[in-house]
């Protein structure tokens, strides 16, 4: 039989280094290498390049989470109502405005809510986006309830049979309560006005974040139950390795991938592209 | 927490007798997680961990009864070396206008950083005017003159008669320290679009800002949650601007903040500021022996 069955020390070193560099997380690396040197013991292994085929290959089955279809034409129910969430700066404006461009582009008649009633010139930011994507927004004046604004969103969607919603949110950290409850409420407020909505809530990350994604993760989903994240700014250098682990322990697909500041930059997510930009 | 990981892992190794060097070197994975558990950078975890046994060899941590409390110790004295240090004050120009540049990657919070700093300065009995030259995100000169009022601080800023931002960063840089000679305003704090390190164009106009408006300090913002990617921005944006110090933004997160120490390490610039909250009161100066803590966990 050729090959080895055991991969020595210092194989495993470059390899954890590789794989921890990219922000896979130690819990993720040590899980991944594991299952590596179960599998070459079953199956040996020839040199480095077929070892990190086999590790290509078992990071890109921890994200086999199937993404839910996106940004086509086609919905079980419209409008379909998409919240947007995330901590501050991620990228969450910015990508509503590229989701709005999206679905546009696909023939969808889409209208924006400017749900970030609190920051500096959020909504103004939001009014920009609106224009460059072709959609109508709907906004309250600084400082009002944002739930009022999901509400009359998805109000004005029902009355204009508008085909998709997309609701913009303030930047909020996990660990404020206060912002939590607050984000629970918005969601509670659009499932009362119209049943199963929100269809899709997406959390939006920033690629270069490190384990505190993870935190992150798991809050928003215990606030409003994330279906769908998205992973920004990955025309950087960060690899965005923390939504491997997120994806795989949480259940969660990721959906789409910012990779620039620009309308058109948003890509659907393309787990076997993402694999390969890793660098392993 | 790493106490009680370094204290059961000794107990593991030495069965309760007496521990060795071998066993110090035994517990350096430990350390070494926990440092890429906070974010520091791989290399910089490696390489402090080794500093950290050599330190440990050379000490009482062999005849210690509670050898993990000690080295716990030793790594907490150490980080907060190497976090705190060096001036924590901003350079300010013996020949007004102090000019501060403030530069990062998108969405680290400099234009909320500009408006505490323009808040702080002001509580200092300075006359600071803020320069939006963020020119290309959309409503980046609204956000930046709404924090302005907030504290009551002038804005410069470049539309043309549609009320258009006029894309020249430079310029409006230029222009307002030359406002400021004019009106009495001793410190400019200039506010820029958020880059990219590998955006050849924008690092280029950024030098060119620098070049043109000649700050007497310059702060490089990073996000404290960054992961391991912080090395590779903090290096680039010293090469090419040669940062002052550096500001630590989002801590009211809980981010254990390990991107302090990876950038502290490869660039040696000090960490000036600390951005505690989304108002424009909550900023701090940068406090070490927290920072070490923080890491810690
Ligand atoms: N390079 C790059 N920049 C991005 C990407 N997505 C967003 N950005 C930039 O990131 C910065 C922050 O984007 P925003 O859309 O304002 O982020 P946000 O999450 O809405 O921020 P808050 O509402 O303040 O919490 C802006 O400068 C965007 O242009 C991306 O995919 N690539
Ligand atoms: N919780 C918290 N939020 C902060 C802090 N500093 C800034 N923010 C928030 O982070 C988000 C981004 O801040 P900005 O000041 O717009 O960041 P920026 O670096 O100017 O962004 P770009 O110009 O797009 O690169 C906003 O929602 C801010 O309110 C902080 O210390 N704590
Ligand atoms: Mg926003
Ligand atoms: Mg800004």
């Amino acid at each position: 039989v050729r090959g080895k069955a055991t991969v020595d020390d210092a194989v495993l070193d470059e390899l954890e280094e590789v794989l921890v560099s990219s922000d896979i997380g130690v819990k993720t690396t040590v899980t991944i290498i594991r299952h590596i040197q179960e599998r070459v013991a079953k199956d040996r292994y020839l040199n480095t390049k077929e070892l990190h085929a086999l590790i290509r290959d078992e990071i890109a089955r921890l994200l086999h989470q199937r993404p839910r279809a996106t940004a086509g034409n086609s919905f079980e129910s419209t409008p379909h109502v998409i919240l947007v969430v995330g901590v501050n700066g991620v990228g969450k404006t910015t990508t509503v405005g590229k989701l709005a461009h999206r679905y546009r582009q696909a023939g969808c008649s889409v209208v924006i809510g400017a749900a970030d009633t609190f920051r500096a010139a959020a909504i103004e930011q939001l009014e920009i986006w609106a224009r460059r994507a072709g959609a109508s927004l709907i906004k309250q004046r600084h400082g009002s309830d944002p739930a009022s604004v999901a509400f009359d969103t998805v109000q004005s969607a029902l009355a204009r049979s508008t085909d998709v919603v997309i609701i913009d949110t303030a930047g909020r950290l996990h660990t404020r309560t206060n912002l939590m409850d607050e984000l629970a409420k918005i969601k509670r407020v659009i499932d009362r006005q119209l049943k199963g909505a929100p269809h899709e809530v997406l959390l939006v990350l920033d690629a270069s974040i490190g384990q505190n994604a993870v935190h992150q993760a798991a809050q928003f989903t215990r606030s409003v139950d994330v279906t769908g994240l998205v992973i920004t700014k990955l025309d950087g250098t960060a690899k965005g390795g923390i939504i491997i682990g997120i994806s795989n322990d949480l259940e969660i697909p990721v959906q789409y991938i910012g990779v620039g500041e620009r309308v058109e930059d948003l890509q659907v997510f393309d787990a076997q592209r993402f694999v390969a930009a890793l660098s392993i | 927490n790493l106490t009680a990981k370094l204290e059961g892992a000794f107990k593991r190794l030495s069965g309760q007798g007496r521990i060795n060097e071998v066993n110090i070197a035994q517990t350096m994975g430990e350390v070494r997680r926990a440092l890429l558990e906070a974010d520091v950078n791989y290399q910089v975890a490696r390489s402090f961990t080794n500093r950290i046994k050599d330190k440990a060899l050379g000490t009482e941590v062999l005849r210690s009864v509670v050898p993990g409390q000690m080295l716990v110790k030793i790594v907490y004295d150490e980080l907060v070396m190497l976090l705190g240090g060096a001036s924590k004050g901003i350079k300010h120009s013996t020949r007004p206008p102090t000019v501060i540049l403030v530069a990062g990657l998108q969405g680290s919070g400099k234009t909320t950083f500009c408006g505490k700093l323009a808040l702080h300065l002001k509580q200092e009995g300075r006359a600071p005017l803020l320069a939006a030259a963020d020119v290309y995100r959309p409503a980046a000169v609204d956000q930046l003159r709404t924090l302005a009022a907030e504290v009551d601080v002038p804005v410069y800023a470049l539309a043309d008669d549609t009320g258009a931002v006029i894309q020249d960063a430079p310029r409006v840089a230029t222009e307002a320290v030359a406002a400021a000679r004019k009106n009495a305003r001793d410190v400019v704090i200039i506010d820029t679009a958020g880059r990219l390190h590998v955006d050849a164009t924008m690092m280029a106009e950024v030098a060119d800002i620098k070049q043109r408006a000649k700050p007497s300090e310059i702060l490089f913002v990073v996000d404290s949650m960054t992961g391991q990617d912080a090395v590779n921005t903090a290096r680039e944006f010293n090469n090419k601007l040669n940062f002052d110090g550096v500001v630590l933004t989002k801590l009211d997160g809980d981010a254990r903040g390990g991107a302090a120490l990876s950038i502290r390490s490869v660039v040696k610039k000090p960490i000036k500021f600390a951005s505690t909250g989304e108002k424009l009161s909550q900023l701090m100066p940068f406090h070490p022996d927290r920072m070490a803590r923080r890491i810690l966990g």
